[in-house]
């Protein structure tokens, strides 16, 4: 689906034969439309078309290309897209969708994010990707509070066949300590955290987080965002981000139809990596990022 | 934006911004605006005071749509829909909690047979809310165990009955074809059922709101929408739009976690919210 926003820029260009100050204007007016729709936060818009103008004005644009040894020249319209493509896809890398592994002891991955964002089923879908890469897996439940969570994460370790590790009456905190020293004892080498959905301005919560984090040193942090999430997204993903110092972060949901726009804004107001991408609620619907498919898609 | 300034470039950027920031997006600020400059053409705004002012009673106009209060109808049949993740299940136990207090008799019908522990998840609210609970078999057809439910409701005298369904992508075909037959069920248990569907909306959702609205209100006439998680940082400023398009009232509004953590709409204390 084509948003009507970048339909009309590339419109902009019809029968012109370079990109001038007169005919680029109206074409960021249209991206500008096309990025808000898309949930881009209002500021990065700005940052971006600025970048994109600055880039379609300059001694950058080559709107001749050698093609099969004679020089071919680019319409407007298309130089115009490439600029915008490229100019998203840098913002959005560079690409780095590695899992962290200590040298001694079990690794840990810390699940975190707003409520309903898909922490849980991520788990899930990591336990079964890294399973089958030949890791051994414990997934914790770190969550006492949404009713029948832990029920969810047994659920999922029956579907998977991976062991879940709970504990009852004991604090998220102390539920990961002693995890780790049930890994250490029964010799798994990857441990999954699932931690229970907290707002980013939620002190005492955050502060559990932090407790996690100083007890068990996690390898890596990382931020689960839903795909549908609008202009909040900065202020969660910097508020996480600098009470954390997230890894990575992974976005939901996008079998749908949102734009994902905030991918750019999380990128950009953390500058950590976007690792995998959520497409769909069974455990084998995991990809691993690329910037491509994304740009596209935020573009419209 | 409180104390009173004069109407220049600068105030209505930053106005465009809190707007835009408030996930009002931009076509809805484009309407906005051009009744703004209308205003300021006709010279009935002259200074930003008059320009909140203004935009306040333009929003809380679209948004104080009229709506049937049905709690006193027997029996008061109602279905919960929405997106994965949105706060149906919650929202439930919280409503069925502040009906049980009005001392009505209150039924939950588990109708989200799909994913992992969502009977559990929903029996302890029940427990929590001194609701009665009625679930299926494992994987059973939701729409089967929505007209079972709706059926035992009716036998023992329930004055509420609450179903709830599991989350679903309002462009996945096959599920909003399942909302669809789980509606038919509804109404061969009772004619009048549903007696209102709501739409559970995600307040932290941007633009995408509205696609998700269009669809399940597409699937399922949508009576109401629940506005969840305004406890936290995001205003919501999408429902404008989706109010203005679909004429369809904000019900209640979630802010927190806990059984009493739902509230009636109050429009005017939520324009005010969504303008400081
Ligand atoms: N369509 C789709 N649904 C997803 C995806 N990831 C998760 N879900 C669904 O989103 C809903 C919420 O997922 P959970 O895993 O329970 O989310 P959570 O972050 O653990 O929620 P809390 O623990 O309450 O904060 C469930 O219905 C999942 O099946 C995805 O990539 N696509
Ligand atoms: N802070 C806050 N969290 C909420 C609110 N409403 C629901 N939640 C949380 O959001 C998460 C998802 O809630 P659910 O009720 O499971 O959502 P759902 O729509 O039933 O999810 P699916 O059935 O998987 O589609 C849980 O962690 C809830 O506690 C709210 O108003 N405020
Ligand atoms: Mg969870
Ligand atoms: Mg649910």
């Amino acid at each position: 689906v084509i948003s009507s926003g970048f339909k009309n820029a590339k419109n902009r260009f019809k029968g012109q034969s370079e990109l001038t100050i007169e005919n680029i204007k109206p074409a960021l007016r249209d991206i500008r439309q096309s990025l808000l729709e898309a949930d881009v936060e209002f500021k990065i818009v700005k940052k971006f078309l600025k970048n994109v103008e600055e880039k379609a004005l300059g001694e950058t644009v080559k709107t001749t290309i050698k093609h099969k040894g004679e020089k071919r020249k680019i319409k407007p319209a298309d130089a115009f897209v490439k600029i915008c493509q490229e100019e998203l896809e840098a913002l959005m890398g560079p690409v780095d969708t590695s899992i962290n592994y200590r040298e001694k002891g079990p690794s840990i991955i810390m699940m975190m994010g707003l409520q309903g964002s898909g922490k849980t089923t991520t788990t899930g879908k990591l336990a079964k990707m890294l399973t089958e890469e030949g890791k051994r897996v414990l997934l914790v439940a770190a969550d006492i509070y949404r009713p029948a969570a832990i029920d969810q994460l047994k659920v999922i370790g029956d579907t998977l066949d991976l062991k879940v590790f709970s504990e009852a009456n004991t604090s998220p905190q102390d539920i990961c300590s002693h995890a780790v020293n049930y890994a250490i004892e029964h010799k798994y080498n990857l441990l999954i955290f699932d931690t229970a959905g907290r707002l980013a301005i939620d002190d005492k919560l955050m502060g559990e987080l932090e407790e996690i984090d100083r007890r068990t040193k996690p390898d890596n942090k990382f931020l689960v965002i839903d795909s549908m999430i609008g202009q909040d997204a900065v202020h969660t993903a910097k508020e996480f981000n600098n009470r954390l110092e997230i890894d990575g972060v992974i976005l939901t949901k996008l079998d749908g139809d949102a734009r994902g726009g905030a991918a750019l804004s999380v990128k950009e107001v953390t500058q950590k990596p976007i690792k995998f991408l959520g497409m769909g609620e069974t455990f084998d619907k995991l990809e691993v990022f690329r910037p491509e498919g994304l740009a596209s898609r935020i573009l419209g | 934006f409180n104390e009173v300034k004069e109407l220049n470039d600068d105030f209505l950027d930053d106005l465009e911004e809190l707007l835009l920031t408030s996930d009002i997006g931009p076509k809805t600020a484009d309407v906005l605006f051009e009744k703004i400059k209308e205003g300021m053409d006709k010279k009935s705004i002259k200074d930003s005071a008059s320009v909140i002012s203004f935009l306040k009673q333009e929003t809380f106009d679209i948004l104080n749509i009229k709506f049937e209060e049905k709690i006193n109808k027997k029996p008061y049949i109602m279905l919960f829909i929405g997106v994965n993740g949105s706060g149906k299940t919650t929202t439930i136990g919280k409503l069925a909690s502040q009906y049980i207090k009005e001392g009505k008799k209150v039924l939950l019908i588990a109708g989200d047979t799909f994913r992992a522990a969502a009977v559990e998840q929903l029996e302890v609210w029940a427990k929590r809310s001194g609701a009665g609970f009625h679930s299926g078999k494992d994987k059973q057809d939701p729409s089967s165990v929505i007209y079972d439910g709706i059926k035992k409701g009716l036998d023992e005298n329930y004055d509420i009955i609450i179903g709830d369904t599991s989350g679903r992508l309002h462009t996945d075909k096959k599920l909003m074809e399942e909302l669809k037959k789980i509606k038919r069920s509804a109404v061969k248990a009772h004619k009048d059922a549903p007696h209102d569907v709501f739409l559970v909306l995600d307040s932290t959702n941007g633009q995408n709101a509205i696609h998700q609205t269009k669809y399940f209100n597409e699937a399922m006439d949508i009576t109401g929408i629940v506005l969840t998680k305004m406890d936290g940082t995001a205003k919501g400023g999408v429902i404008i739009g989706i109010s203005n398009t679909y004429n369809i009232p904000v019900r209640y509004v979630g802010i927190g976690e806990g059984i009493n953590d739902l509230k009636k709409m109050d429009v005017e204390e939520f324009v005010d919210a969504l303008y400081s």
